[in-house]
């Protein structure tokens, strides 16, 4: 066996070179490398094999693999842009990126919307909503007789689908956030902007100076 | 008052959606 040191420890499946990933998204080479580290950390939580898998996700988000939550499946789905089952580093820096406080909101408000779009088909529906909203029910101490579930959901649907398809569209979407901005506060984690910062290890070794 | 809250602000306080937990040590 040859030296295993940092640069074979990065050819794991799916990796992909930092400064590639910064051209494309909001993070800098350097903030690329610190997320390399995080990565590393939440891949190796359960199966140690470069990759993050459902139950991973699941421990990170929640300290328990096995707490199932519809949201929290369906980030992860949305991160797993192959669909293969588990999240690449490519994928994991590409869709953080979502989140970063520099990225544009059109592109938070379009992320927001393919997460509640449950069943894929461009628009969110009602029947959508009201699962989501006993998801949530379920998972908090919050108690809500399912006439006043039907009450939130029925004046939300009837606020956003302006068009009054019975659905909500993209458009339709955009709208409703800009008249309720609060909606996208979770789509914002400032603490991507000091990545570096938890994690400087990485940014020590680093072989690529930022050309910010 | 819960009837006049919205459903989408609801949804928004979930566990799963704060991503903030991926960065605690």
């Amino acid at each position: 066996m040859g030296c295993f040191c940092s640069k074979h420890s990065r050819q794991t499946p799916g990796y992909e070179e930092p400064t590639i990933l910064a051209s494309e998204t909001s993070f800098t080479v350097s903030e690329v490398e610190a997320l390399y580290e995080l990565f590393k950390k939440l891949s190796s939580s359960i199966i140690d094999d470069g990759l993050i898998h459902k139950e991973e996700f699941q421990f990170a988000l929640f300290r328990n693999s096995n707490k199932r939550n519809l949201f929290a499946d369906r980030i992860f789905d949305l991160f797993d842009v192959k669909r293969n089952g588990v999240i690449e580093f490519g994928e994991f820096v590409r869709s953080l990126s979502v989140f970063h406080p520099n990225t544009p909101q059109s592109d938070k408000i379009a992320f927001a919307f393919r997460l509640y779009d449950l069943r894929y088909t461009g628009y969110i529906e009602r029947e959508e909503l009201k699962e989501m909203v006993l998801a949530l029910l379920n998972e908090s101490d919050l108690i809500l007789s399912d006439d006043v579930v039907e009450t939130i959901v029925d004046k939300t649907f009837i606020d956003a689908d302006s068009k009054g398809d019975g659905k909500i569209d993209m458009e339709e979407w955009k709208e409703f956030v800009a008249r309720n901005p609060s909606l996208m506060k979770n789509m914002t984690l400032p603490y991507l902007k000091d990545i570096t910062l938890a994690f400087p290890s990485f940014v020590v070794n680093s072989e690529v100076e930022d050309s910010e | 008052k819960p009837a006049a809250m919205n459903a989408f602000e609801l949804i928004s306080t979930s566990q799963g959606l704060n991503l903030s937990s991926l960065f605690e040590k």
